[in-house]
């Protein structure tokens, strides 16, 4: 947007990043989806993020919930956790 | 736990690794045995086997970097991404562990524990992926809690790994199933079936090798001594081929695949592993089966298959003339040989549970004895 983002603005914008980098990276979310991320209930990204909060142990609610969120901006490996 | 898609593994058990470079977040000692280690994590559940290489590429290629690295993935920073690593093969970073420099790498958990991420990344780098089991090593995200003073595989990345490699072979301390034949004392050692690995003399004392262990026998004393090799040297390999002393230099020299180390008494020589074929072996020539040093003559006979070269200690180069049989200059002997020492002027040959005493004045076999004889069962 044309227009500096005020602090919630970027601060969803940076969450947004962050689930959009992990998916891809870790669970192959097709980079394609891009415009999708933003409308969270989207199907590729809720199947991810049900993938992931799976694969992490996490209740899987296909939502970003602060669990989800907080597992995310852990310390980890870089390598994905499916796929190639 | 998952294996990479495909399930690539290393089709041999002894690897070599290399640290390439160093963080200067820790002494590089800490950052030595860090990684040793973390290595010990995954060679005491399998049959794998790992030497460090100081120069050169090695199977397992570890460094330290930030940012883009010249590999597909760069680092991220400080947090989040805290290193990667790439599963076994033949391409250029496979089997390579690649730790991020903008973390502060430490021994304790203050940071980010070096041992810890790297006993993980080299899950990665003999072939397992991640577990989505939260208990397990290869779980993809860092536990800081973790106790590392009682540090344990989970049974998932044990599962996982012996998936790929199977596990550890027997060794002589293992549990054996009791049975009538075995006498109360260390079984394996008076096992009738026994066989060495390889046998060398030092400085006066007889290092029988097998597996992970070594006898160690005076011969002032009846019984022998069991040790594991790694308890005298930690970086030499377990299920060593040959050992030979060169007692004019005071120096053992010790053999696993195309790799031979030197030991000055417990001391192991900077500058090995070298490559056996630095001696003047063929590249056909992948592993020594035997190695005995007649100091009568200064030379060292290597034993491949049923043939031997004549190496020159002096000269340090491999005679001409050289593979002859073996059955036709040692009489009686093999074909194959497992090991060989020189005691009170005769030449001790092994070869399964079978040891032959050989007179290398008259050229012939004396005695036909137990591999364990030594061991007066």
């Amino acid at each position: 947007s044309a227009l500096p983002l005020n602090g919630a603005a970027r601060d969803t914008d940076d969450t947004m990043d962050l689930v959009q980098h992990y998916l891809e990276h870790y669970y192959n979310l097709p980079k394609d989806t891009k415009q999708f991320v933003r409308r969270k209930d989207s199907s590729p990204v809720v199947k991810k993020i049900q993938e992931m909060q799976k694969f992490m142990g996490l209740t899987v609610t296909g939502k970003l919930d602060s669990d989800t969120l907080e597992m995310m901006r852990k310390p980890r490996c870089g390598i994905p956790d499916v796929g190639e | 736990f998952r294996t990479f898609p495909g399930m690539p593994k290393w089709t041999k058990t002894h690897l070599t690794y290399r640290i390439v470079n160093y963080t200067l977040d820790l002494p590089r000692d800490a950052v030595d045995s860090a990684i040793e280690k973390a290595l010990k994590v995954w060679e005491e559940v399998t049959p794998l086997t790992f030497s460090r290489v100081c120069e050169g590429e090695a199977d397992i290629m570890i460094s330290f970097a930030v940012l883009a690295h010249g590999d597909f993935f760069s680092f991220d920073g400080p947090g989040m991404v805290l290193a990667h690593a790439f599963p076994p093969g033949p391409q250029r970073f496979n089997g390579d562990a690649h730790f991020d420099d903008d973390e502060q790498w430490t021994k304790d958990t203050s940071g980010t524990n070096l041992f810890l991420v790297a006993a993980h990344e080299l899950g990665h780098s003999l072939g397992l992926g991640h577990s989505d089991n939260s208990e397990a090593l290869m779980y993809p995200v860092y536990n800081p809690r973790t106790n590392l003073a009682r540090f344990r595989l989970s049974q998932d990345d044990v599962n996982g790994i012996q998936s790929l490699y199977g596990p550890p072979p027997a060794s002589p301390d293992d549990p054996v199933e009791p049975t009538k034949s075995a006498s109360p004392k260390t079984p394996a050692a008076c096992d009738p079936t026994l066989s060495f690995d390889a046998v060398s003399t030092l400085r006066g004392e007889i290092l029988f090798f097998k597996d992970r262990h070594v006898w160690r026998k005076s011969l002032r004393t009846l019984e022998p001594v069991f040790y594991s090799i790694s308890s005298f040297w930690p970086s030499l390999p377990s299920g060593v081929d040959a050992a030979y002393e060169a007692t004019n230099k005071d120096i053992v020299f010790i053999f696993k695949g195309n790799q031979f180390w030197a030991i000055r008494g417990i001391e192991m020589q900077a500058g090995y592993p070298r490559s056996i074929h630095t001696l003047g072996f063929p590249a056909t020539v992948k592993k020594i089966d035997a190695a005995i040093f007649d100091k009568q003559k200064k030379k060292t006979y290597f034993f491949v298959e049923d043939k031997y070269w004549r190496f020159d200690e002096k000269k340090r180069s491999m005679d001409p003339g050289f593979p002859r049989q073996t059955a036709k200059d040692f009489p009686g002997v093999g074909p194959k040989v497992d090991a060989v020492f020189e005691a009170f002027g005769f030449f001790y040959f092994f070869g399964g549970s079978t040891q032959w005493e050989f007179d290398p004045n008259a050229k012939k076999v004396t005695h036909v004895l137990k591999s364990n004889s030594w061991f007066h069962c």
